[in-house]
This record gives structure tokens, C-alpha cells and sequence, in this order.
């Protein structure tokens, strides 16, 4: 149930692999082995057998530790124990590297180009509405200039029948 | 047999865990063999001091030779199964996502949808500078409006000046003031036709 | 092997946001 730290398995998984090989390596086979040193000094066949199952443990464990230090696995392997934490609602299979790093970028620039779209759009919306405001008062002005243009031909026009008739007054004035 | 290359954990770890554990295998192979030519030199150091010893260097060196073998097969056989479980369970990644792919989740993106964004992108662009031509189409025009406006209603209050002229000589309506100075006129013309008959009659009388 | 493994990693972990910093530069030059 209990998910252990990935530090503490390894710590566990070392000292489990240290104990079962000083196990395999046995002070019965190792006197096996030197069965005639054994004969002839057997405590110091003790002693230097202690002092090797002694040091080959501290040379191992100095050996994990400074690959713990030079990677920083501890602080490594405790945010991968928080992601795991964090990401294990995960149900279907999670996504990984399809190979064809084009397409696996997509999903990472996607937001970004979703946001330029949604931008776009409303950049788009405003102007067609800007523009839409702009034809309606062109259409006013139009209509505005029509209307000065009649109203001017009616003045033209009122002045043109004024001249005719005061064409026909010279010409009656002008009547021998 | 396919080689898996844990390219994931490699991402998070920034070292493969294989060269991890070869790495660490090497060091401790090291350590057993360093240590047990330790074991060798100590040993041949207390033969030294025994005289007439009938165990040879070259015994010893066999007697080492056996033990490191099977301490090496065991070696072998237990670091198999710590590599395995070092690979399965501490430098794997399970079924996870890496923060830094934290959008694949989010926005998993195929191929098609991704090329229907950006056609749609360029679409919304193209139809922005189009927006925008006509803008300025529009405001040319407005602008033009304006122009061509001042004009004509300086035409009207040209006309509107000369009415004014009409009104400011005392008649109210050009057209009126016409039609009186017509009537005027007429009546002035009679009235000097009179004069001019009167003055015939006068003369002749 | 090891060393290519290690260097597709590395990038598969950097090169993506480093893209997105250009592609987000772009898109704001666009827009300006």
C-alpha cells in the first residue's frame, strides 16, 4: 500500500545485495578456499576475513554514496517520487516520445497558436465591426451628399428660370 | 533481444539508468577485486614472516583465484537481480507524464489538427490585412465625403449668399423682387410712353 | 548508443521550450 521512497529502496535494495554476497561469500568458503593459510594461521585468517567483508561493505556503500552526491539522486529520485505522487490518477497510457519530434511539438506549441487564433478572432471581429460602423456613416455621407447635390440642382434650377425670365424682361424692355 | 533505451528516463535523469547501473557495477566489481588482492598481499605478507613455509605465493594466488571466482559468480548472479530491480522500481519512469510535457496531456495534438490550426491561422491573418485594406478603403472614402461636403455646401451658401444679397437691398425674395421690377419696369414704361404721347399732342396743339 | 540516447533525451527535455520561446517571439512579432 504504503508507496516506500525510491531513496530508501535503493538503500534497502543495496544492503539486501551486500548481505546475500557476504552470505554467498561465506567464512566457510573463504577458509575453504585458503584451507592451508586457515590450517596454518586461523585467527588471522579470522581477522582477515572480517576486514575483507568489512571494507568490500564500506568500500560499496562509499561507492553508492558518492553516486548519490555526484548525481544528486537523492533530490532527483525524491521529485520523481512527488511526479509519480502527483501524476497517479494517470489511467490510460501515459503519452511518451513518438519518435518524430515535429509532431510531439505540436501539443507543446498548440496553446500558444490556440491563444494567436483566439486573438486573431477577435481582432478580426472588432475591425469587420469598426468597419461595418465605417460603411454605415459612408452610406450616411452618401446619402448627405445626394441630398446637397439635389438641393444645389434646385438652386441651379431655380436660378436658371430666373435667368430665362429675366432674359424675357430685357428682351420686352428692349421692345421698340 | 531488443534493447530498450529508456530514452524517457534518460529525459528526467540525464544519464541512461543502463550506464547508471554499469557504472555502479564496474565500481563494485572494482572494490571486490581491489579488495581481494588486499586479502592476497596480507596474506603472502604473514607467509613472509614464517620460515620455512611450504604454502607458495602461486598456492595463494590460486586459493584467490577460486574464491574470486565464485565470489564473482555470485557477484554476477546477485548484481543481475539488483540491476533488475533498480531498473523496475528506482529508475524507471512508470506511466507518468514529465512536467516538461505536461501539455501533451492537456493538448494532445494529431497531425491533421495541428495543420487545420494553422490553415485557420493564416486564414484569420489574411482576412485581418483584409479588414484592414478596407479600413483604409472606408476612411479614404470618409474623408473624400468630407472634402466633396465642404464643397457643395459652399455651393449652397454661395446661393445662400446671393439670396441674402436680394434680402439685404431691402426685398424679401429675389424672385418677387424681380417679378416687382418687371411690373415696376412695365409701369415706368407706360408712364414714359404717356409722357412722350402728351408731349407730341402739346407740341402739334 | 548511450551517449546518442542521452543527447536525444537532453534535447527531447530543452529543445521544446526553447522552440516555444522563438515560436512565442514570433507570434508576438506577428501580432505587433
Amino acid at each position: 500500500g504504503a508507496t516506500v521512497s525510491r531513496v530508501k529502496l535503493l538503500d534497502t535494495i543495496v544492503d539486501t545485495f551486500l548481505q546475500k554476497l557476504v552470505a554467498a561469500g561465506s567464512y566457510q568458503r573463504f577458509t575453504d578456499c585458503y584451507k592451508h593459510f586457515y590450517r596454518l594461521q586461523p585467527e588471522m585468517t579470522q581477522r582477515i576475513y572480517d576486514k575483507f567483508i568489512t571494507q568490500l561493505q564500506t568500500s560499496i556503500r562509499e561507492e553508492v554514496s558518492e553516486i548519490k552526491e555526484e548525481g544528486n539522486l537523492e533530490a532527483v529520485l525524491n521529485a520523481l517520487d512527488k511526479i509519480v505522487e502527483e501524476g497517479k490518477a494517470q489511467k490510460e497510457p501515459a503519452w511518451r516520445p513518438s519518435g518524430i519530434p515535429e509532431m510531439d511539438l505540436h501539443s507543446t506549441i498548440a496553446p500558444y497558436f490556440l491563444q494567436q487564433r483566439d486573438t486573431l478572432q477577435r481582432c478580426v471581429q472588432k475591425q469587420e465591426a469598426e468597419n461595418r460602423q465605417l460603411a454605415d456613416a459612408i452610406l450616411a455621407g452618401r446619402k448627405q451628399v445626394e441630398e446637397l447635390q439635389l438641393q444645389i440642382q434646385a438652386r441651379q434650377e431655380a436660378w436658371q428660370a430666373l435667368h430665362r425670365e429675366q432674359r424675357e424682361l430685357l428682351a420686352v424692355l428692349r421692345e421698340p | 533481444m531488443s534493447v530498450d533505451p529508456m530514452t524517457y528516463e534518460a529525459q528526467f535523469f540525464g544519464f541512461t539508468p543502463q550506464m547508471c547501473m554499469l557504472r555502479i557495477c564496474i565500481a563494485f566489481q572494482d572494490y571486490l577485486f581491489e579488495v581481494m588482492q588486499a586479502v592476497e598481499w596480507v596474506i603472502l605478507k604473514n607467509l613472509d614472516g614464517i620460515p620455512d613455509c611450504e604454502i607458495s605465493p602461486v598456492q595463494i594466488h590460486r586459493c584467490t583465484e577460486k574464491f574470486l571466482s565464485f565470489m564473482k559468480g555470485c557477484f554476477d548472479n546477485l548484481f543481475g537481480k539488483m540491476e533488475q530491480l533498480f531498473l523496475q522500481l528506482i529508475l524507471c519512469i512508470p506511466n507518468i507524464l514529465l512536467p516538461e510535457d505536461k501539455y501533451k496531456e492537456i493538448h494532445p495534438y494529431s497531425e491533421e489538427e495541428f495543420q487545420h490550426l494553422q490553415k485557420e491561422i493564416d486564414q484569420l491573418q489574411e482576412k485581418y490585412k483584409t479588414e484592414l485594406y478596407t479600413k483604409q478603403t472606408l476612411l479614404a472614402e470618409l474623408e473624400e465625403q468630407k472634402i466633396v461636403q465642404a464643397k457643395l455646401k459652399q455651393t449652397l451658401a454661395l446661393f445662400a449668399e446671393l439670396q441674402n444679397v436680394g434680402r439685404d437691398h431691402g426685398t424679401s425674395d429675389f424672385r418677387e423682387s424681380l417679378v416687382s421690377l418687371v411690373q415696376n419696369s412695365r409701369k415706368l414704361y407706360n408712364i414714359t410712353d404717356d409722357v412722350e404721347k402728351e408731349s407730341k399732342r402739346l407740341k402739334i396743339s | 548508443f548511450d551517449e546518442i540516447i542521452v543527447d536525444i533525451a537532453t534535447k527531447r527535455k530543452q529543445y521544446p521550450r526553447k522552440i516555444l520561446e522563438c515560436v512565442i517571439k514570433t507570434i508576438k512579432a506577428k501580432q505587433e
